[in-house]
C-alpha cells in the first residue's frame, strides 16, 4: 500500500469522524443529508459484501468494518436519536434516492467486468459511490447554512477521492497488472462534483471567513 | 476481466 491509498483511507476515516463529532457534541445533525448517509450506506453493504468471501488483509477488513458500523451509526443518530432528530432539515432534503440508484443499477448491469451478482453489485456500489455526495451538495446549496464542521466533512471526501487518483496514477507506474478503468472512470467523475464545492471552500478559506455558498 | 486480488482497495 503506498502513502497516497494510506492518506486517502486516513481522509475518507476521518471525515466519517468530523460527522459522529458534530452528531455527538453538538447533538445536532443540522446540513446534513441523510439521503447521502443513506446512498453511503448502501454502497458499504453492496461492496463490502466481499467481506463474506474474500480476505485482503486485516487492515482492509477492519476499515470495511468501520466503515459499515460508522454509516449505520450515523442513520442511527439521524433517525432515532431523540433530539438529533429533530435537527434533521426533512423538508430541504429532498432528493430522490432512485434518482441515482435506477441509473446505477442499470449502468452496473451493462457496464461490468463479469455478469455475476457480486460483481454486478459491487460495480453498482463504484457507481453509486461516485454520485452519492450529490443529496449533500443539494441541500448545502439550498440552505447556504453551512456550518464548520459540515464543510470539513466534504472537503475531507473530496480530499479523499483526490488522494486515491494519486493513488492510482502510482499504481498505473508501479504496478503493470493493475488497470482498473472502470473504477478509475467512476473516480473521476466523483472528484470533479467537488471541483465546484472545493473552489468555494478554499476561497472562504482564503479570506478567512466561514464557508459561505452563491 | 478484473482479478479478485486486484480489488484490494476500500
Amino acid at each position: 500500500m503506498n502513502l497516497f491509498r494510506l492518506a486517502g483511507d486516513m481522509s475518507h476515516l476521518f471525515s466519517i469522524v468530523l460527522i459522529l463529532l458534530k452528531i455527538y457534541t453538538s447533538k445536532s445533525c443540522a446540513g446534513l443529508s441523510m439521503k447521502t448517509q443513506e446512498l453511503y450506506t448502501l454502497v458499504f453493504v453492496t461492496r463490502y459484501l466481499d467481506l463474506f468471501y474474500s480476505y485482503v488483509s486485516l487492515y482492509n477488513t477492519v476499515m470495511k468494518l468501520i466503515f459499515l458500523a460508522s454509516s449505520f451509526g450515523i442513520l442511527w443518530y439521524m433517525r432515532y436519536h431523540k433530539q438529533v432528530k429533530q435537527t434533521y432539515d426533512r423538508e430541504q432534503d429532498t432528493f430522490r434516492h432512485y434518482i441515482l440508484v435506477v441509473p446505477c443499477a442499470v449502468l452496473a448491469l451493462i457496464v461490468n467486468n463479469e455478469l455475476s451478482v457480486t460483481e454486478v453489485l459491487w460495480t453498482f456500489s463504484i457507481y453509486l459511490e461516485a454520485v452519492a455526495i450529490l443529496p449533500q451538495l443539494v441541500l448545502l446549496q439550498r440552505t447556504k447554512n453551512v456550518d464548520n464542521l459540515t464543510g470539513q466533512y466534504i472537503f475531507f471526501l473530496g480530499a479523499y477521492r483526490a488522494l486515491y487518483i494519486l493513488n492510482w496514477i502510482y499504481r498505473y507506474w508501479t504496478e503493470p497488472k493493475y488497470r482498473q478503468y472502470l473504477v478509475w472512470a467512476a473516480g473521476l467523475v466523483q472528484t470533479g462534483l467537488y471541483a465546484d464545492f472545493f473552489y468555494y471552500y478554499l476561497k472562504s478559506w482564503q479570506a478567512g471567513e466561514k464557508l459561505r455558498l452563491p | 476481466r478484473i482479478a479478485k486480488e486486484l480489488k484490494d482497495e476500500l
